[in-house]
């Protein structure tokens, strides 16, 4: 008997769980829409950008490349290899399909 | 030269979730996969 | 007793599957919060100095930062249209992207690690829609819940 108590248990809890489920994927699709649609708004997109001091404020004292690219723009990064000189060479490709990149050096100094 | 690309890290922009380039971060601290 | 394993088993996944979407939802919604209040200090920055920063002084979303020590050598090939990128480094560097940089600038109030203050809730509340504000309440608690 109790057994088959814990098993009916178990189902209610399963069907709240369910519901719970239903309504992040919803919550989830709804902020996606929103989010893309603030990326899309011209009185948004206006104002969607970060000066050199903020960049600078958050790295002090490194040397900064700041990349901006369309979306769907490919960044390879393959493993580090020592280079016959005994360095390690570190590479970064960017590839760009629909429009041109644009970098900038920032450096506080 | 590119490195060589079969042992690459890829991130999309506006399209790969941030964890990718923490992974790419962290290959590149400890220089290996 | 079977059917009762099995059922255990069907809610221990749906406990997981719920997990990783109530953080996904999360990480959208720090996203949301970061973006707007972003767009809003912009807004404020330029009403209050009455001019737009100069073109070149900018960097717009989306965008990506690479970080390297002030030492590294960096040799870079353009393509001609400049839609190839080539970068090679003598030293390491870290990639960060603008949501990451925009957390870093403070832009969502403290609510990924759980450090926003009253005020700031208040705030982040009032950038997302009405039906998630418990999720904001929640992340400003760090308390991982599925609201009532």
């Amino acid at each position: 008997q109790e057994l088959l108590e814990q098993v009916e248990l178990l189902k209610a809890q399963i069907s709240e769980l369910e519901r719970q489920e239903r309504e992040l994927d919803m919550q989830k699709s709804c902020l996606q829409q929103s989010l893309k649609h603030l990326k899309e708004d011209p009185s948004c997109c206006r104002y969607n950008y970060v000066t050199h001091e903020d960049i600078c404020d958050v790295f002090s004292g490194d040397t900064l490349l700041a990349v901006m690219a369309p979306a769907g723009t490919q960044l390879e990064v393959p493993v580090p290899e020592v280079a016959q000189n005994g360095q390690k060479r570190y590479q970064v490709n960017l590839r760009s399909e629909s429009a041109p990149i644009q970098v900038m050096l920032i450096n506080r100094e | 030269s590119c490195l060589t690309p079969n042992s690459a890290y890829t991130y999309k922009f506006s399209g790969s979730p941030s964890k990718e380039l923490i992974d790419i971060n962290r290959m590149i601290r400890q220089g290996s996969v | 007793a079977q059917e009762f394993r099995n059922l255990e088993l069907e809610k221990q996944k749906r406990l997981e599957r719920i997990r990783q979407k109530r953080s996904q939802l999360e990480e959208l919604i720090l996203q949301q919060i970061a973006f707007k209040n972003l767009v809003q200090r912009n807004q404020a920055n330029e009403a209050s100095s009455k001019t737009p920063p100069p073109p070149g002084s900018v960097i717009q979303l989306p965008f990506i930062i690479i970080n390297t020590d002030v030492r590294t050598v960096i040799d870079c090939s353009i393509s001609s249209d400049k839609c190839e990128y080539l970068f090679n480094f003598d030293n390491m560097f870290e990639i960060h992207d603008d949501i990451e940089i925009l957390k870093r600038m403070g832009m969502s109030l403290g609510l990924e690690n759980g450090k926003c203050t009253p005020e700031n809730l208040a705030v982040a509340k009032s950038l997302v829609p009405k039906s998630l504000e418990s999720y904001v309440t929640g992340m400003a608690r760090n308390t991982n819940r599925t609201p009532p």
